[in-house]
């Protein structure tokens, strides 16, 4: 008798202090995020700090975590309940459900739902042939030049990663490398062209720009752009220019999660990560693009591949492995998309 | 989830190499929300 009384009052007391431990937690990210938001409005630049929470992050099986996220998301929902769900979703992470291709009804879980198409003509490509259009609904965290001859790209104040850390060593550019060379004006020796089993980026970034001997050939510098999708944007990933994509990189990694927070306290986020890089040329040379994966959108779906499976069960992790590439046929050509073409989907776990 | 652009375009620089050739501009700014489709430089 004495020990079922005990029972009664530990399971509800258990509850109570984990709700109130949750409340706290909840209470502390709040202030948080209003200190972030406020030193962001005075012009204060996120600085890296890396924490425990970073390291316990390490210590999880994200992978797993994210593949069972996935399993429970694709989980059929009856009828009448589908629209009550998609607009709750929708409230909490601003989606416009307005825009969505199909009736509410017809999305059978929340993973389909969460790559749905959009509406005929919601979003217009702006086609003037000389721009760069965005592949992703999204807020733009970084863009610049890279004019180092490391070429970094800043993750936050104080912490940067390298462009072929990122990308992956190209094999199919040296022919491309070769030619910028030839075209250098001041006529220096370009020892680094014998330098065969170097990468594209190795020679590119150590002269990343390149003046032509023909005046009326413009010089070239090397740009990027970060976009982080927030989990009610439209997720699915479309061309940014016409280009031809000759090769396909995927970095089987770690999912941790890339939201901010995540962006100022675990080193080396974006190039730890799974993700998928598309390698090619548009009209102006070189153009990248890498899909990277988190730990609640964990899988990215190539609709130039569809063989290509990622976010997969492994028995061991060994982050130093080369990713799996391939280079698409016909050589030297590969996969032509135009602006705008849809290209990948990033599904949930 | 996170989408990275890496890509070349024309650089220029005197008015010269900018009268022969446009440089290529970003037209966002950080913090920008965008949609798909919508220019990020031209």
């Amino acid at each position: 008798s004495s020990s079922s009384q005990g029972n009664s009052f530990l399971v509800p007391g258990a509850t109570v202090a984990t709700i109130a431990m949750l409340g706290v937690l909840h209470a502390r990210r709040l202030y948080d995020d209003k200190k972030v938001e406020e030193a962001k409005e005075k012009g204060i630049e996120l600085e890296f700090q890396p924490d425990a929470k970073a390291t316990f992050l390490r210590l999880l099986p994200l992978r797993s975590i994210s593949r069972l996220w996935g399993f429970l998301t694709s989980v059929e929902f009856p009828l009448w309940l589908r629209p009550h769900v998609y607009r709750a979703w929708a409230r909490a992470f601003h989606s416009n459900l307005e825009e969505a291709a199909m009736p509410l009804e017809e999305y059978a879980s929340l993973r389909q739902f969460f790559v749905r198409t959009l509406k005929e003509g919601s979003r217009p490509i702006d086609s003037d042939s000389c721009c760069l259009v965005s592949p992703v609904d999204g807020t733009i965290l970084r863009f610049g030049e890279l004019k180092e001859a490391g070429a970094m790209i800043e993750q936050v104040k104080g912490f940067s990663y390298s462009v072929s850390s990122l990308l992956g060593a190209s094999s199919f550019l040296p022919m491309i490398a070769a030619d910028d060379m030839q075209e250098e004006s001041n006529g220096q020796e370009n020892t680094q062209r014998d330098e065969s089993k170097k990468s594209w980026w190795t020679i590119s970034l150590a002269s990343p720009k390149v003046r032509d001997p023909v005046p009326t050939r413009p010089m070239k510098g090397l740009f990027y752009c970060v976009i982080y999708l927030k989990p009610g944007d439209y997720h699915r990933v479309h061309s940014p220019v016409k280009w031809n994509v000759l090769v396909r990189r995927h970095f089987s990694g770690r999912l941790f999660p890339l939201n901010e927070r995540a962006t100022k306290t675990i080193r080396n986020l974006y190039v730890e990560n799974e993700r998928v890089v598309l390698e090619g040329q548009w009209q102006e040379g070189f153009m990248a693009m890498a899909a990277i994966g988190a730990t609640n959108i964990g899988s990215i779906e190539l609709f130039i591949e569809p063989a290509l499976r990622t976010n997969r069960p492994r028995k061991k992790l060994l982050h130093s492995e080369p990713p799996e590439e391939r280079e698409y046929e016909p050589k030297g050509i590969g996969v032509m998309l135009k602006k705008g073409d849809e290209v990948a989907a990033f599904n949930m776990g | 989830s996170t989408v990275v652009l890496v890509f070349q375009a024309p650089i220029s620089k005197s008015p010269k190499d900018k009268a022969l050739s446009p440089e290529f501009r970003f037209c966002i700014r950080r913090g920008d929300r965008i949609q798909m489709g919508q220019a990020l430089g031209r």
